[in-house]
């Protein structure tokens, strides 16, 4: 080829008979329409790195995904988001970890390699050079989505029970209580 | 987590990967995805990477650029490469993911061991694959 694009919406434990038919015409469709932004990037004679890119906005941009908009929770109910990118002409590359504000951390990334003399930036440090930037900021909560949000309360609470059936294990009747050691 | 690798008319490879992490990560865990030759690799003289998977085992194993380096280094092509690191390697650490990659050459590749993976591939003839379960 030419010029060719792949993209993946992550792997795991994808199972035909879990997922509806609307919701699997929905990531159908979404891969498609992001395949298709990059794909014409690259056949108007755009660079890799814009395909990238812009085809990766996409994903982020929709709630189907964990990345971006959509992405999953940590253990203190917070959206910590981190991205990477690299160019194989002069293999430059940049990355940002932990940022919680950023839109879309992958022009983060790309503006790290770019615009910045370091390969990753991190937290705080990251969002701060991604408003020297001009990226563009949200508020935290942009990130949130239902379905995530209640993916987090299972985790904890399923966690929650193991120490509770472990500490069931410590049970001690004089003092009506556990006690560990 | 999300990725993109792509080969340009001027025959630049490049590669892309954003994530949200690990549902319930605790003290700033980081997985592979911002980790340059783990979740994300580009090199004109073999391949482009990304990763999605078990982030630890994946920026143990080093899979992205391993990709790379079996090419490179051992002249593997990228589909053997790509086995060679996601269905050997990855697993033998007790990992699991996937990749998807394309090499100079505009073949492309996406390789993973878990019972799936989202994905879509379109060549300059526009011929498109979209893919979700094994």
């Amino acid at each position: 080829n030419e010029f060719a694009i792949v993209i993946h919406g992550g792997a795991g434990t994808i199972l035909r008979k879990n997922m509806s038919p609307e919701d699997e015409a929905a990531y159908n469709a979404k891969l498609e329409e992001a395949i298709r932004v990059g794909h014409d990037i690259l056949k108007n004679g755009g660079s890799s790195l814009d395909a990238v890119e812009k085809t990766i906005n996409v994903l982020e941009n929709s709630p189907l995904f964990n990345a971006g908009k959509g992405a999953v929770f940590t253990n203190a109910g917070i959206n910590e988001l981190d991205a990477s990118i690299m160019d194989g002409k002069n293999l430059d590359a940049g990355a940002s970890a932990g940022t919680k504000t950023v839109k879309n951390p992958i022009n983060l990334a790309r503006a790290v390699m770019e615009k910045s003399p370091h390969v990753m930036l991190s937290g705080e440090g990251a969002e701060q050079f991604a408003k020297e930037q001009g990226l563009e900021i949200v508020d935290p909560s942009y990130f949130y989505t239902e379905a995530r949000f209640k993916a987090l309360e299972r985790v904890k609470a399923s966690e929650e029970n193991e120490t509770a059936r472990d500490k069931s294990a410590f049970y001690d009747p004089t003092i009506k209580d556990s006690k560990f050691g | 987590t999300v990725g993109c690798v792509a080969l340009d008319k001027n025959g630049n490879l490049a590669a892309g990967t954003s994530t949200g992490g690990m549902t319930n990560k605790r003290w700033g865990r980081i997985g592979d995805a911002p980790i340059i030759g783990a979740g994300t690799y580009a090199n004109n003289a073999t391949c482009a990477v990304s990763s999605t998977g078990w982030g630890e085992y994946f920026i143990r194993a080093m899979v992205a650029h391993d990709i790379s380096a079996l090419m490179d280094y051992k002249g593997m092509s990228l589909q053997e490469a790509a086995k060679e690191v996601i269905q050997k390697k990855v697993p033998d650490l007790g990992g699991d993911g996937g990749i998807i990659a394309v090499d100079k050459d505009g073949n492309m590749v996406m390789e993973f061991n878990t019972e799936g993976m989202y994905r879509a591939s379109m060549d300059a003839s526009g011929n498109l694959t979209i893919g979700i379960y094994k």
